[in-house]
C-alpha cells in the first residue's frame, strides 16, 4: 500500500 | 500604501502561470523584504512559496506590511491583458478592498488599469526551517518537464533516486515501466545546459506526477531546476527568478507501508 504523506506530517504550522 | 513597479512585467505573468493551477486563493504578503506568498494546494500535499525581492523593483513603496488574498485565477487573467514587454505596477491604498495592476507599454502610448477586488484568506502558513538536504540535483528545467510529462504516459507516480552514478526517474503503470537515467554533464557548451549533482547520501523518494507537472509550469521562469531531495523530508523543486528570487514547490513523498 502505498500512502501520500501530507505537508505538516513535516512542517509545523505558524 | 503599496506601489511596486517591475519594469519586467513578464516575470509576474509568468510566476501566476506556474502556480494558478495548483492553488486557487493566496495572500500575497508584501513587507520591505519583498513581494511573497506562501500557499498550500487543497489537498496539503503541496505547497509553493514564492519571493520577489524588493531589490528587484525598479520602484518599491510599501509603507507598512500587507497581505492581499487574492484569487489567482482572476489575477492570471487580469495579467493577461498586459503584454509581455509591458511595466506593471502593483497598486493598493491602506485599508482599500481591492488592488489595481497597472501596465504600461514600452513606448508609453498604452497605459491600462486593471482592479481586481481582494478577498479575506484564512490560509495556513507553515514554518519551513532551512535544511541540509542529502542530495541536490541541478538540471535544465526543460529536461525535468519532459521527463515529468513522458513519464505521465506510463504511470501516476515517479520514484526519484540519487545515488553517484546520477539521478534516476522511474514508473510503473499498466503498460508497462520507464527508466530514465540522468547522469552528472558538466561538460557542455552552456553552463544552463549542465546537469550537476552534489549527494551526501544516496536517496529514493516516491512522489505523486500529477504534482511534479504542475510544478513544471514554472519552467519558463528559468532555464535550470534544482531539485532538493532527503530522506526524511519533503522534496523542494526551486525555479530562480533572475536576479529577484524564486519560486519553490515543496511535495510531501508517498511512503509504502
Amino acid at each position: 500500500q502505498i500512502f501520500q504523506k501530507i505537508l505538516v506530517d513535516y512542517f509545523d504550522s505558524k | 500604501m503599496l506601489e511596486l513597479r517591475l519594469v519586467q512585467g513578464s516575470l509576474l505573468k509568468k510566476v501566476l502561470e506556474s502556480i494558478k493551477e495548483l492553488v486557487n486563493d493566496a495572500n500575497f504578503d508584501c513587507s520591505s523584504t519583498g513581494f511573497s506568498l506562501q500557499a498550500m494546494d487543497s489537498s496539503h500535499v503541496a505547497l509553493v512559496a514564492l519571493l520577489l525581492r524588493s531589490e528587484g523593483f525598479e520602484h518599491y513603496r510599501c509603507d507598512r506590511n500587507l497581505s492581499m488574498g487574492m484569487n489567482l485565477n482572476n489575477m492570471a487573467k487580469m495579467l493577461k491583458c498586459a503584454g509581455n514587454d509591458d511595466i506593471i505596477t502593483i497598486k493598493a491604498d491602506d485599508g482599500s478592498d481591492t488592488v489595481t495592476f497597472m501596465f504600461e507599454s514600452p513606448t508609453q502610448d498604452k497605459i491600462s488599469d486593471f482592479e481586481m477586488k481582494l478577498m479575506d484568506i484564512d490560509s495556513e502558513h507553515l514554518g519551513i526551517p532551512e535544511a541540509e538536504y542529502d542530495a541536490i540535483v541541478r538540471m535544465p528545467s526543460a529536461e525535468f518537464a519532459r521527463i515529468c510529462k513522458d513519464l505521465s504516459s506510463i504511470g501516476d507516480t515517479v520514484v526519484i533516486s540519487v545515488t553517484k552514478e546520477g539521478v534516476k526517474f522511474s514508473t510503473k503503470g499498466d503498460i508497462g515501466a520507464a527508466n530514465i537515467v540522468c547522469r552528472q554533464n558538466t561538460t557542455v557548451d552552456k553552463p544552463d545546459d549542465a546537469t550537476v549533482i552534489e549527494m551526501k547520501e544516496p536517496v529514493s523518494l516516491q512522489f505523486a506526477l500529477r504534482y511534479t507537472n504542475f510544478f513544471t509550469k514554472a519552467t519558463p521562469l528559468s532555464s535550470t531546476v534544482t531539485i532538493s531531495l532527503s530522506n526524511e523530508l519533503p522534496v523542494v523543486v526551486e525555479y530562480k527568478i533572475a536576479e529577484m528570487g524564486y519560486v519553490r514547490f515543496y511535495l510531501a513523498p508517498k511512503i509504502e507501508e
